[in-house]
């Protein structure tokens, strides 16, 4: 059986998608079966890994309205092991579009049995609020990792986020656990870095991941090139780190 | 009469908050009267500048949904001239809350009057979506100033957030205008940007801003000082840049 991944952060831009493309790139690499969903209507992950405009329909928001058959949501990408659920701006629309389902939250997990028993991983990247997307995420996942940039404003958010996981524990999902809080952009010249590192460590302790992923500007050229970073530059330290991350994944298990 | 600046862009971690923040500030210092008004429920605004966690209620949550006298909501901050509206995680329940209104899109609107005779300039800092909360602002604002991380994803999203000003000015809000782009964490060493900017500059010419905020530690350390930059190190790139920025603003008109 597959574990499913939310990989969730309300606050923007902390490396939700870059974690969600690198990650599941370096899983599938390891000759695991992976899937990737993308939550967000932004489409950055679908972007990142090469998927045409043209190509992304059926995607995402057909599963969630109108339960598409499921193979036709699914595309390969130019990864080997790694297929992924491309999203669309019609996306941003369904939490208006699903207000009145009384199953709303429980949109993804109706195929969870699907997932767990077609892939190894299955990684979601949600979009950057707590809203619908997000909580669907949750409501399916076994898991949920957290990027965590190491900047004051993210900090900030996290109780709130933790508060939200606890949530959705108490209610739809009482295996929901945590995967592990990861440190993102990390910036070894700026003290700031260091600072969020001991606080993060000192609260939440074996919570948080040893890898921590350095601020590397091959991550952030890699998508324009519609490749992750392990593909665009495996040597760049930012690409180290995420196959550090899997090993560390993996090694938990 | 005052002006309304939304200022939006529904890709996470682009420079939003810490635009609302300095730019109210630099305008407050040249003697404007200024109103910040956050719109996010992560409160980034409201923490930045140093409003107190127990002084939050009433605010946005309540001028929205329960009607609340307006002067109640207002709060000073330590910035002569500069007030705010603060937000709390409240406001995050709002696009269920208000989905039966009619007029869930005019909430902010209803406060036009008193915001562009009490004040010169009211920024609003929108949270990284484009739903309810956006389009309020939207629907409000004179015109929408978008900040544009120098970065392929950020760029992306851009055409998303125009169709949406287009789609608010052809409903609710026929005068609104785009204030501009401005790029934000510009980082001269990295080709990305420069490329970025190219492209910006070649498709929206003289609607993106002379001024580019650099990359600079010292705004996403202050923050954590419950300042905003201009006053935790007035010489720092990065708040030379805000005041810059206003001067733009000021000589525009
Ligand atoms: N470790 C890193 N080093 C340098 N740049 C990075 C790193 N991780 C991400 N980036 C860049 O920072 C920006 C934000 O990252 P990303 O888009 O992955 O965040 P996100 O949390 O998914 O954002 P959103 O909240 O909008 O969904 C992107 O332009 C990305 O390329
Ligand atoms: N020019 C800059 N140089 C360096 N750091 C910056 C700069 N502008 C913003 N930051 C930092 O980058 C992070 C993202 O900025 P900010 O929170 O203002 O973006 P945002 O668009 O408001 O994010 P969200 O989408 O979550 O609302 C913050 O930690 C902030 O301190
Ligand atoms: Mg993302
Ligand atoms: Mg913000």
């Amino acid at each position: 059986k597959g574990r499913l991944i939310a990989i969730a952060n309300q606050k923007g831009g902390v490396g939700k998608t870059t974690t969600a493309i690198n990650l599941s790139t370096a899983m599938a690499s390891v000759d695991k079966k992976v899937l990737l969903i993308d939550l967000d209507p932004q489409g950055n992950a679908t972007t990142g890994l090469g998927i045409d405009v043209k190509n992304r329909n059926p995607g995402v928001y057909e599963l969630f309205c109108e339960s598409t058959a499921f193979k036709k949501v699914v595309r390969d990408t130019i990864i080997p092991g790694l297929s992924i659920i491309p999203s669309t701006q019609d996306l941003s629309a369904i939490e208006l579009e699903l207000v009145n389902m009384t199953d709303r939250a429980k949109r993804l997990l109706q195929y969870k049995d699907k997932l767990i028993y077609g892939y190894d991983y299955i990684f979601i990247d949600c979009p950057p609020s707590l809203g619908l997307l997000t909580v669907n995420a949750l409501t399916a996942a076994n898991s949920v990792l957290v990027p965590l940039q190491c900047e004051f404003f993210a900090l900030e958010g996290l109780t709130q986020l933790l508060k939200t996981v606890d949530r959705v524990k108490g209610g739809f999902n009482k295996n929901l656990i945590m995967e592990g809080i990861v440190l993102t952009m990390y910036d070894r010249r700026n003290k700031l870095s260091s600072e969020v590192e001991n606080d993060v460590r000192k609260h939440f302790g074996k919570g948080v991941f040893e890898t921590k992923i350095p601020r590397n500007v091959r991550l952030s050229e890699a998508p324009s090139h519609g490749l992750p970073a392990i593909l665009y530059d495996l040597q760049a330290p930012g690409s180290q780190a995420y196959i550090e991350l899997v090993k560390e994944i993996l090694g938990k298990r």
